[in-house]
């Protein structure tokens, strides 16, 4: 893998969204890996919604919560996902609105990715941005730098919260995931949160996935 | 003091250290007494606290009395002081039997709660004003607030929920301390726009405790790249 990488600087990543007061942080980190993937397979960066997702996949629960896994399948047997723009977000669920000629995605595939922080640096260089979830022990007070919780109180087993690794690097020698949060520009480094990388901090590497266009 | 409940000592009196809160607090005296010659360290008065264990590790948040002795030496101390009992709060963290003071906060003995007319301070922190932190610790507090408030556009339909998420705000910043504490990056932590929400509010509203108590669908695993 390169010693860094950063794919907001090569067109494959969409601003920062506000999930507002709704537990859709799965739906933000699946849309934001499907955009990565449209993107690098065939060319155009979309911005997709989040909202066909909290209406329309069944198998998930809305605000309430969901999970990348589920969601792939979701976008998979509805055929598609839908612009931001045509199917914008309400932050709540409501009756699903999905129709398959407004969709201007589709995925073929889902795949679970390895948990060496190495191998998934060299996947994400490659291949795009990557769909994790990790446990937010902290968030709620982050401003800026790179986190680096003690083990015991950011353990891989809690994991409650799905995000977007959009590049990798290091500050200073310390190494870093550049993560895509959705919770809003006013948040973080400008809607971003840097977490250490090669220690499996906070459960980052276990649940790391992406959707496959071909 | 209260008899030490077995493997946690949790929410003691006041009293003599209890021998769990012992090594703890002479770690956390010595560290207070670091680089002070004969004569001159302070000596641990009453402690109590409680232990949080986790992993391999237990995380000791103590507060404990201590003693300055008197201080004749127009060099040291331009007030000659009889003796000073000193309010201290320490955060120890004991890993593998290794000592690691995280925090210390230590002030004057506070003798009486200080009415200073501020009611939406002083009822929406009841906590804060009984600890021996300084008034002038709320009055920051209050104006940290306002900047919040003004910044993240914050409204609340009522005095008493505003003096409440002044009391939540108040212990968040706390927490963060904490957070702060226990991070070995280079991340900082502090106000943001969730700093008045509780801890249950922000996990009820904003995250998602689904990934970790459903599997999900199984998913074929990539193959690594330059595999062959």
């Amino acid at each position: 893998a390169p010693p860094e990488w950063d794919w907001r600087k090569n067109g494959a990543v969409t601003k920062v969204k506000d999930q507002g007061m709704c537990g859709s942080c799965w739906a933000f980190s699946v849309t934001g890996n499907v955009e990565g993937q449209w993107f690098l397979n065939r060319g155009t960066l979309l911005s997709l919604s989040e909202q066909e997702l909290l209406d329309c996949d069944k198998m998930d629960k809305a605000c309430m919560g969901g999970l990348p896994s589920n969601a792939y399948s979701a976008i998979k047997n509805l055929g598609g996902l839908e612009t931001e723009d045509d199917y914008s977000y309400q932050g709540h669920m409501q009756a699903c609105n999905f129709s398959a000629e407004k969709a201007k995605v589709y995925i073929n595939d889902s795949v679970e990715l390895s948990q060496n922080e190495q191998k998934l640096a060299a996947w994400l260089a490659k291949k795009g941005p990557i769909s994790v979830a990790i446990n937010a022990f902290g968030m709620q007070f982050y401003r800026h730098g790179i986190a680096h919780p003690l083990r015991p109180l950011c353990s891989p087993w809690l994991i409650d919260h799905a995000v977007l690794i959009v590049g990798y690097g290091n500050r200073s020698e310390v190494p870093f995931w550049a993560i895509k949060n959705s919770w809003g520009t006013d948040w973080g480094e400008k809607g971003y949160y840097y977490l250490h990388r090669g220690s499996g901090s906070c459960g980052v590497n276990t649940m790391a996935s992406s959707a496959v266009v071909n | 003091p209260a008899p030490a409940q077995s493997g946690a000592a949790d929410a003691q009196g006041w009293g003599p250290p209890p021998p769990e809160l012992l090594g703890p607090a002479r770690f956390a005296l010595e560290m207070y007494n670091r680089g002070r010659a004969a004569g001159t360290r302070a000596v641990l008065g009453a402690v109590r606290g409680r232990v949080r264990r986790a992993g391999h590790g237990s995380l000791y948040s103590l507060e404990a009395t201590l003693e300055e002795p008197p201080c004749n030496d127009p060099t040291v101390c331009q007030l000659p002081v009889s003796r000073k009992t000193l309010l201290c709060s320490f955060e120890v963290l004991d890993e593998l039997g290794k000592h690691m003071l995280l925090r210390r906060d230590c002030g004057p003995v506070v003798t009486k709660v200080t009415d200073d007319g501020n009611e939406a301070l002083n009822s929406g922190l009841p906590l804060l004003t009984k600890d021996p932190l300084s008034q002038d610790f709320s009055v920051k507090m209050a104006s940290i607030f306002k900047n919040f408030v003004t910044t993240y556009n914050r409204t609340y339909q009522t005095k008493e929920e505003a003096q409440w998420r002044l009391s939540v705000f108040a212990s968040n910043m706390v927490r963060a301390q904490k957070i702060q504490a226990l991070d070995h990056g280079t991340a900082q932590y502090g106000v943001t726009k969730f700093s008045d929400l509780t801890e249950e509010e922000f996990r009820t509203i904003y995250l998602n405790p689904l990934l970790r108590e459903v599997p999900g669908k199984k998913m074929h695993l990539a193959k690594s790249i330059g595999d062959p």
